[in-house]
């Protein structure tokens, strides 16, 4: 099974972190 | 909870271990590797089946498309070590192994770092994205889960031989002037 995330609008001049 | 850098107590492919109540991660360049071992039930006499010596049900989590030669590093050294003593011969003891709190998988993805951690004796991992790299190249492959679904709160739930593994929902968020702005997001299956 295959699992993506789908994130909101975000300001791209800064790292973003994803915690699942 | 403690990551151990491999020194010959595992298979060769595994960089770090990890080992829970319940359930022993091994993390190789390819794959993060949960072998859950199922709860003994209550009241079981000691040999009976469960517990330590039962058969792990294994789930695999492989990210696709990703840097298979991405290297692994330990972070934030803990002050404990582990020694392995197996069997007579002293040359095949593994002794001061090194333990982390933190695994590092630099560059899974170009502009991605996969961090490993412990979070109130669960293990938890995030993605680091750098600035101008599109998140949407990161995706997960499972293997062993005998069914997947995600919940009305968004959490991800694979059920592994009647037992179950959960992702809670993505927890996305970038540091603006020292706080934590929280970014909208959620599992696509």
């Amino acid at each position: 099974v295959r699992v993506g995330f789908q994130v909101a609008a975000y300001d791209q001049s800064r790292p973003l972190v994803i915690d699942p | 909870l403690s990551f151990e850098a491999n020194r010959g107590q595992t298979d060769s492919r595994v960089k770090f271990l990890s080992r829970g109540s319940g359930y022993t991660l091994f993390l190789t360049q390819r794959e993060a590797v949960l072998a859950l071992r199922p709860a003994p039930a209550r009241g079981t006499r000691p040999g009976a089946s469960g517990g330590e010596d039962a058969t792990p049900s294994v789930l695999r989590m492989h990210l696709l498309g990703a840097n298979p030669a991405a290297p692994l590093s330990g972070l934030d050294a803990l002050p404990g070590t582990v020694n392995y003593f197996v069997g007579h011969d002293p040359a095949k003891w593994q002794t001061h192994v090194p333990t982390f709190a933190k695994v590092k998988q630099s560059q899974v993805y170009p502009g991605v770092d996969l961090v490993y951690y412990g979070n109130q004796r669960q293990v938890e991992f995030d993605f680091l994205v750098t600035p101008g790299t599109d998140p949407t190249a990161i995706r997960l492959s499972f293997q062993g889960a005998d069914e997947l679904k995600v919940d009305e709160q968004g959490n991800l739930l694979l059920r592994v031989n009647g037992g179950e593994v959960r992702l809670a929902t993505p927890h996305v968020y970038q540091e603006v002037q020292g706080k934590q702005q929280r970014v909208a997001a959620r599992y696509i299956v």
